[in-house]
């Protein structure tokens, strides 16, 4: 699954999501990625957030609109992401699952679960090429 | 004036490459690059979960799902079980751009893609087929499906309601290991 947000010269935002889902599923169900505020979500006034993993468990928990929620109030991108992947872990302790932000400054973090570290990507002006980053999950 | 930044889960560069590149062209919108970003992904396939060719259902299909919103008028797109069309993350933004829905879903899907210019192709690869094959010759494995005879966890289907379920609803640890989109 690719979660992706963009800011832009003019302080605007967007966020998608795109995703073939989980092999042999269920035909007909569908995953956290098409969902608004499961797979992505995104506020001008706020920020972005997006989500990939175990999308049957996440999206009862809309990690990415909490973790905008969370930024809304001033908490920072990476701590907005550690408490919407807290809140499903507590639930689902074995579930597998990032989530990633950018607020608007351009501020961004993640936060994962269920495998030993998650790697995202990271452009930005000045930059001749993308960069990846890779943070430890709980 | 903000400065503009790109991120993407996973490492998945090109993405970030093309949709960054998208949006410092003029012109271009936060939603184009997400567009570009994400439809590179699909065009590349992008570690097996993301794109046509992958991931097939037990019917051996692979349907796509996909979301692009725009945080300036807060306006959605969003396909899912889309069916027989490659990049979904197009569909879903002209879903936003022709329609006042947020979110259509499989044939349906499938049809409005068309009516929009979409080429309908399918969507199984050679590697799709094979991992298919494999699936049924072993009895189905990994299975999602529970409380149905016969039992999911040692044969394929068709399924049917188990008569007397399992009083514990399992844990979703106890489903498929390491599966996730």
């Amino acid at each position: 699954t690719i979660g992706m947000i963009s800011l832009d010269s003019n302080g605007d935002m967007a966020a998608g999501a795109s995703t073939n889902g989980l092999q042999f599923k269920i035909p007909g169900r569908v995953a956290d990625s098409a969902l608004v505020g499961s797979g992505a979500y995104v506020d001008n006034e706020v920020g972005g957030a997006c989500a990939t993993g175990d999308g049957d468990v996440m999206q009862r928990f809309v990690p990415s609109y909490h973790a905008v929620q969370l930024m809304r109030q001033g908490v920072a991108p990476d701590e907005a992401c550690l408490d919407a992947i807290k809140r499903i872990a507590k639930f689902y302790p074995n579930f597998t699952g990032a989530v990633l932000a950018l607020d608007k400054d351009g501020r961004h973090g993640a936060a994962c679960h269920g495998i030993e570290s998650f790697p995202y990507s990271v452009m930005q002006q000045g930059w001749t090429d993308p960069q990846v980053l890779q943070i430890p999950c709980l | 004036p903000s400065s503009p930044i790109v991120v993407n889960t996973w490492p998945f560069i090109n993405a970030t490459r093309n949709a960054f590149a998208k949006m410092m062209t003029s012109g271009a919108t936060c939603l184009d690059a997400v567009e570009v970003g994400c439809r590179t992904c699909e065009d590349e396939q992008c570690d097996g979960s993301v794109g046509w060719g992958n991931h097939p259902a037990e019917d051996g299909e692979t349907t796509l799902d996909a979301l692009i919103i725009d945080g300036r008028t807060m306006s959605v797109g969003a396909v899912a079980n889309l069916h027989r069309i490659k990049n979904a993350i197009s569909v879903a933004r002209a879903v936003l751009q022709y329609s006042t829905h947020s979110l259509l879903v499989g044939e349906s899907a499938t049809k409005f893609a068309i009516e929009m210019g979409f080429k309908e192709e399918d969507l199984h690869s050679n590697a799709s087929i094979e991992l298919w094959n494999k699936w049924k010759n072993q009895s189905c494995q990994p299975n999602f499906r529970r409380n149905v005879q016969p039992d999911p966890t040692t044969s394929c289907g068709p399924y049917a309601p188990k008569l007397e379920c399992d009083e514990k609803i399992p844990s979703h640890g106890q489903l498929p290991c390491g599966e996730h989109d």
